[in-house]
């Protein structure tokens, strides 16, 4: 039997929105510790990895691992079913070809229940290696959102340069060229309000435009993002999903001329 | 705008 209940359900829904327009299909991992998701886009340029660890739960239970492919647009619109303010629960028995979502009001007083199909996937896992970066920038969602979305205009790659002095995004393409600075910010109000830039090594490296600003819908889930950043290898843009866990993207680089 | 690398380049088979 596998079940999890969150009563901040609205956190799954914000989830989905993060990973749904990435990935068609994906398989969960419900262990004894938590979910876990990896899974790459259909033109393996981009990896999602998610972590929602039990302890975030505020009921969970999983007898034996079970492995739950789901078909995410599907997934998506039974998500849409539920309110902002409702629980949900997801739940399975052992060897169980479909997963029930239920959806509590918080005065109990609607419950829906949706069952789903699962899927066979076989989905290639990679190996992620532990790695020290050279940059690592904590900077709020909203700005690097908006980053993105202004840069897109300019051409279809980010540049995105990390020096002792900040880190600075640049496009160019055929209206011309755009460039934005931030520097660390001193003294903040607010922990989220701050850029932080943490560098061993000045890097700079290229991106598609298309997969970051596919990677910012997961703005909802924290008012924070971190990169980080090392020569010649994919990118990390890590949000945090309160205190359930994370979700992870990496991106390989744009290489050469 | 260069050659977009594909993430087997970096990451192997787990």
């Amino acid at each position: 039997m596998f079940e999890a209940r969150l009563v901040q359900g609205s956190l799954l829904k914000k989830v989905m929105e993060a990973i749904k327009d990435l990935l068609n299909e994906a398989s969960f991992d419900c262990a004894h510790s938590g979910i876990l998701l990896q899974a790459m886009d259909n033109s393996h340029v981009s990896l999602v990895s998610l972590n929602l660890r039990k302890e975030g739960f505020d009921k969970y239970r999983c007898d034996r691992n079970i492995v739950m492919g789901m078909n995410l647009t599907s997934m998506s619109k039974i998500l849409k079913c539920a309110s902002n303010d409702d629980i949900i629960t997801m739940k399975a028995q052992d060897s169980a070809d479909t997963v029930t979502f239920v959806f509590e009001s918080p005065n109990q007083e609607k419950v829906s229940e949706y069952e789903m199909k699962l899927m066979n996937l076989d989905q290639d896992q990679l190996g992620i290696p532990e790695t020290e970066y050279c940059c690592i920038i904590k900077l709020p969602s909203g700005e690097f959102a908006r980053i993105c979305r202004d840069l897109s205009q300019f051409g279809e790659s980010i540049v995105i340069s990390c020096t002792k002095e900040g880190v600075k995004f640049s496009a160019a393409g055929d209206i011309g060229t755009a460039n934005i600075k931030l520097a660390q910010t001193g003294t903040v109000d607010k922990e989220e309000d701050a850029v932080i830039v943490d560098m061993q090594e000045p890097v700079t490296l290229t991106f598609s435009c298309k997969y970051l600003n596919m990677f910012t819908k997961a703005t909802p889930l924290s008012p924070q993002v971190c990169l980080s950043m090392s020569p010649d290898v994919p990118l990390v843009v890590e949000y945090k999903i309160g205190e359930i866990g994370h979700i992870r993207y990496y991106l390989a680089p744009r290489i050469g001329d | 705008q260069g050659t977009q690398m594909r993430m087997e380049s970096f990451f192997g088979a787990a």
